[in-house]
């Protein structure tokens, strides 16, 4: 409705608004958005603020909002970026995400749930492989930057005494239709007993699934201790089932086009 | 829906300044000035979606930019020659309009269908300042 002050410190409404022109107006507001229409998300959404994914989400949401004026970078970077690996933990030298501001550049950053459930026969290949659903991102931005996170919980198994390596591959088609081949997106060595999280360089499989969602087949990931392939649980990494708060999720940070403001508008 | 509030009281452009007249303080009260415009996501029944914030102080511009403008009204030099052009020619050259001279950013942190949630900015959402352009 329509309000107004009425001069002693009350507002009141002075206008209802008819149904049919109180729709048209939130269809203005959800395409002022960037929303064709609103988003109806499961029931249980509301439930999900306990989740690994929305956590993190409301957790920088919060430290960009606490002070809008003057966000304190540094604490942005320390609490949101991966910390520099120390020298020999590294399998490959990626120092994008430590030396970059696209906290602060990216227009949308958008965290994305696993979407394997039962597509994958095998519960082998259900643990080892990771699908996002990029499909909502909106076309014209521009992927910043995304990482894969995923949890280790500290090594309970006293068989495991070396490091373990954690390679991050995407899927790729392959000749025959049928066939997937594998592209290392990233790879992290760390401790058996480490207990944290572990976040991966996955911007260049975003950028191709961005642009071609056909192209998605997701994420094969690998532990490895010494020349002895591991079962996700025996490197005691987080995958499907685990504390709602140590799932695995991705994080991805976009960029509005210049040309085409961060929405498309609807013609009316 | 514009909400009274504690702090609203230092929004206006026109607060916090000693009037000498009644004509004077009546004039202010029509010029050109930020008011305030709260957007609530809740009032929509949004909140199953939209995680935070609750709604956001959008503010709007609203009053009439007609001479004599003065710093309070946060004009240009161009607005201040038009206003003159419109004393002589009032039919013919319109007054300048209050219109945002400063917007910043939100932040909405929202579900989309498969409980994705995004951290979307928009900017130019807020109207930070308003003046006679």
């Amino acid at each position: 409705g329509f309000y107004s002050d009425n001069g002693v410190d009350q507002t009141i409404m002075y206008r209802s608004m008819p149904k049919q022109e109180r729709n048209e107006m939130q269809q203005e507001i959800l395409s002022l958005l960037g929303l064709h229409h609103r988003p109806n998300p499961a029931s249980h959404a509301a439930n999900l603020t306990s989740y690994s994914a929305p956590r993190y989400m409301i957790d920088l949401y919060e430290t960009l909002t606490g002070d809008e004026e003057d966000v304190n970078l540094e604490t942005v970077k320390r609490r949101y970026l991966p910390q520099p690996r120390e020298r020999g933990e590294l399998a490959q030298d990626y120092t994008f995400l430590t030396s970059s501001y696209f906290v602060q550049d990216a227009d949308m950053i958008m965290s994305f749930v696993n979407q394997v459930k039962h597509e994958y026969p095998l519960r082998h290949d259900r643990d080892r492989i990771f699908r996002f659903d990029m499909s909502e991102v909106p076309l014209g931005e521009t992927v910043l930057g995304a990482e894969l996170r995923i949890y280790k919980n500290s090594s309970l198994d006293g068989h495991i005494e070396n490091n373990i390596t954690v390679n991050v591959y995407q899927l790729v088609p392959g000749i025959d239709p049928e066939d997937r081949q594998l592209v290392l997106a990233d790879s992290y060595t760390v401790s058996h007993d480490h207990a944290g999280w572990l976040t991966f360089n996955v911007t260049q499989a975003t950028q191709d699934w961005t642009s071609d969602a056909f192209a998605n087949y997701g994420f094969y990931i690998q532990a490895i201790c010494g020349h002895k392939s591991l079962e996700m649980h025996e490197a005691s990494l987080v995958t499907r089932y685990g504390p709602e708060g140590k799932l695995p999720f991705m994080v991805a940070f976009f960029a509005a086009a210049a040309q085409s403001q961060s929405h498309v508008r609807r013609k009316r | 829906a514009p909400r009274r509030r504690q702090e609203s009281s230092n929004v206006a452009a026109t607060d916090n300044y000693e009037w000498t007249t009644y004509y004077e303080y009546k004039s202010a009260q029509r010029s050109c000035q930020r008011r305030e415009l709260y957007v609530s996501f809740k009032d929509l029944g949004w909140e199953d979606w939209i995680i935070a914030p609750d709604g956001y102080s959008a503010f709007y511009c609203y009053g009439e930019c007609a001479f004599p403008l003065n710093a309070r009204m946060n004009a240009s030099n161009h607005a201040i020659v038009q206003t003159l052009v419109n004393l002589m020619k009032p039919d013919s050259v319109p007054k300048p309009c209050c219109v945002p001279t400063k917007l910043s950013a939100i932040q909405v942190l929202y579900y989309d269908k498969n409980s994705n949630v995004i951290l979307k900015k928009y900017r130019n959402m807020i109207v930070k300042a308003c003046g006679c352009h």
